[in-house]
C-alpha cells in the first residue's frame, strides 16, 4: 500500500459526505447503496463514520462529471481514466469525481464498470490511501471486475488505511448501572409511547410493553447518529423525534433518518451564537416545544414552524423553582420533567410550578 | 531512413501520455551531450513494469501496452 506525501488524513473520527449528483445510468438509490456500501468498508475496519449530508458543505463530496469538470484532470471518454479523488483537505480535499462517460453499473457485467467497486476505491484516496502495487488489493489502480457479493477488503488494504487511522476506536465510557445514585443523562424523548433516556453512546428503553429496562446503543436503531446527543424531542403527531448535537439537528421516523437532515440548528430561529442546545421538550396540547440553552429557554411553535416572539426568556422566570440549567427534559402524564444532575423535577404542565424534585434514576424503579 | 508505422508512433505517443500522467514523466529537452543512462522514457518504462510485477525491460512491448490500456484510476501510481 502507499499513502499521499506527508500522509494526509482526517484528523477526526466523523466524516461527512455528500453526493451531488447522479448518473443516469442507474437508479438513483442504487447510486446511494453503492456509496454507502463503499463507504461501509472502510468504516469497518477503522473507528471513521460517514455520515451523508443532504445539503451544505461535506469533507467528501461525490459527483459524476464528463470530460473538463472544473479540476486540472479532465476526463477522457468511455474507457481509460475511470474516476479520480483527491486526498484529505479543505475544499476539494477527499472529493471523488466519476467519469459520466462510463457506463456505471449495479452488478459486475461485462458492458459497465461497477460502481461499489470503482467507489470503494475513490474513497481509499478520499480517506488517503495512494495506489497498492499488490494484484488484487482494492487499491490496485486497475480496474478489476469481480462478484461484489461478500466483498472484503484486501489485508494489503486493511494494513494501509489502519497505518493512518487506528484500529482501536477511542473506547466509549462504559455504561452506568441503572441505579448509580450518580447517574444524569444527555438528553430523553418519548417515541411511540416509550421512554428512550440518552448517555453518551446508549440508549435505556422504558416500554410499557416490557416489564424491564432494555439497554441499547444507538447505532443499534440509527448506525449513521453518533451518541452524545444534546437533547431530543418527540413530536407525535408527525411520528418524528428530532435528537441534537451540537449545532445540527435531525429528524427520525422510527428506525429511518429523514431525507435533508442534519440541518443547522439556526434554521430553527436560533441566533449564530447559540451553538448547542442544552435540552428540549414538545407540549402535546400547546404544540410548542421549549429549548433550554444556559438558563434561558426558547419557545417553537411546531405548528407555524417559527421561534415565538419574546424568547429567550429566563427559566426560573416561569418555571418556578427551577433554578438550575436543564440536562434532559421529557413530557409525561401532564408534567414536565426536568433533569439536572442526578436529581429531576417534576413541574406541572399547566402551572409550570414545581411539584417534587426526584432522583434521575427513579425512572428505573431504584 | 526507415519510417517508424504509423500505429507504432500513436502507440509511443499513448505511452507517453499514460507515463506523464501515471508516473510523473516530463519529456526533457534533448542536450547536446549524449547521456550515458537510459532515455528518461524507457526509465519511466520500468518503473511502470516493475509496479506492475511485469518483466522489467524498459521496453514498449506488448504486455506493457496492454497493462497500459486497461481502465484505471486517474491518480498517478508515482509522484516525483
Amino acid at each position: 500500500y502507499s499513502t499521499f506525501p506527508l500522509s494526509p488524513k482526517w484528523n477526526k473520527e466523523d466524516v461527512t459526505y455528500r453526493i451531488l449528483n447522479y448518473t443516469p445510468d442507474m437508479l438513483q438509490e442504487d447510486v446511494e447503496e453503492a456509496i454507502a456500501k463503499a463507504f461501509q468498508l472502510w468504516s469497518s475496519v477503522t473507528p471513521l463514520r460517514f455520515i451523508r449530508l443532504h445539503s451544505g458543505e461535506a469533507d467528501i463530496k461525490i459527483s459524476f462529471a464528463s470530460g473538463f469538470h472544473g479540476d486540472f484532470y479532465s476526463f477522457d471518454g468511455p474507457g481509460g481514466t475511470l474516476a479520480h479523488a483527491y486526498h484529505p483537505g479543505k475544499d476539494i480535499g477527499g472529493d471523488a469525481h466519476f467519469d459520466e462517460d462510463e457506463n456505471w453499473t449495479k452488478f459486475t457485467t461485462y458492458s459497465g464498470f461497477n460502481l461499489f467497486l470503482v467507489a470503494a476505491h475513490e474513497l481509499g484516496h478520499s480517506l488517503g490511501l495512494g495506489h497498492s502495487n499488490v494484484f488484487g488489493a482494492l487499491m490496485y489502480p486497475i480496474y478489476m471486475g469481480k462478484d461484489t457479493r461478500d466483498f472484503r477488503l484486501h489485508q494489503d488494504d486493511i494494513d494501509g488505511i489502519q497505518s493512518l487511522y487506528e484500529t482501536t476506536p477511542t473506547k466509549p465510557p462504559a455504561r452506568p448501572e441503572d441505579c448509580d445514585p450518580h447517574l444524569t443523562f444527555d438528553a430523553i424523548t418519548t417515541l411511540r409511547g416509550e421512554i428512550l433516556f440518552f448517555k453518551d453512546s446508549y440508549v435505556w428503553r422504558k416500554s410499557p410493553y416490557f416489564r424491564d429496562i432494555e439497554h441499547d446503543t444507538i447505532s443499534s436503531f440509527w448506525p449513521s447518529l453518533a451518541g452524545g446527543f444534546d437533547a431530543a424531542y418527540e413530536v407525535d403527531k408527525r411520528d418524528q423525534v428530532m435528537f441534537f448535537k451540537d449545532d445540527q439537528y435531525w429528524a427520525v421516523n422510527g428506525y429511518n433518518i429523514q431525507p435533508g437532515f442534519p440541518k443547522p440548528i439556526q434554521s430553527l430561529g436560533f441566533p449564530r451564537n447559540v451553538r448547542k442546545i442544552d435540552a428540549a421538550v414538545h407540549d402535546q396540547s400547546t404544540k410548542k416545544t421549549y429549548f433550554f440553552v444556559g438558563h434561558r429557554y426558547w419557545s417553537f411553535n411546531e405548528n407555524t414552524q417559527s421561534m415565538e416572539r419574546g424568547y429567550p426568556r429566563k427559566i426560573a422566570a416561569d418555571f418556578h423553582g427551577i433554578y438550575h440549567t436543564v440536562d434532559a427534559a421529557l413530557q409525561k402524564n401532564g408534567h414536565f420533567y426536568f433533569f439536572h444532575g442526578a436529581k429531576h423535577y417534576e413541574v406541572d404542565v399547566k402551572t409550570k410550578k414545581l411539584i417534587r424534585t426526584m432522583k434521575s434514576n427513579s425512572w428505573f424503579d431504584c | 531512413l526507415p519510417v517508424i508505422p504509423e500505429k507504432e508512433k500513436e502507440d509511443m505517443q499513448f505511452a507517453q501520455k499514460y507515463l506523464e500522467n501515471f508516473y510523473d514523466f516530463k519529456e526533457e529537452k534533448s542536450s547536446l551531450f549524449k547521456s550515458k543512462d537510459l532515455n528518461p522514457m524507457s526509465k519511466k518504462i520500468q518503473e511502470m513494469q516493475s509496479f506492475f510485477g511485469l518483466e522489467v525491460t524498459g521496453q514498449l512491448n506488448s504486455q506493457t501496452l496492454n497493462m497500459m490500456k486497461q481502465p484505471r484510476c486517474g491518480i498517478p501510481d508515482v509522484r516525483s
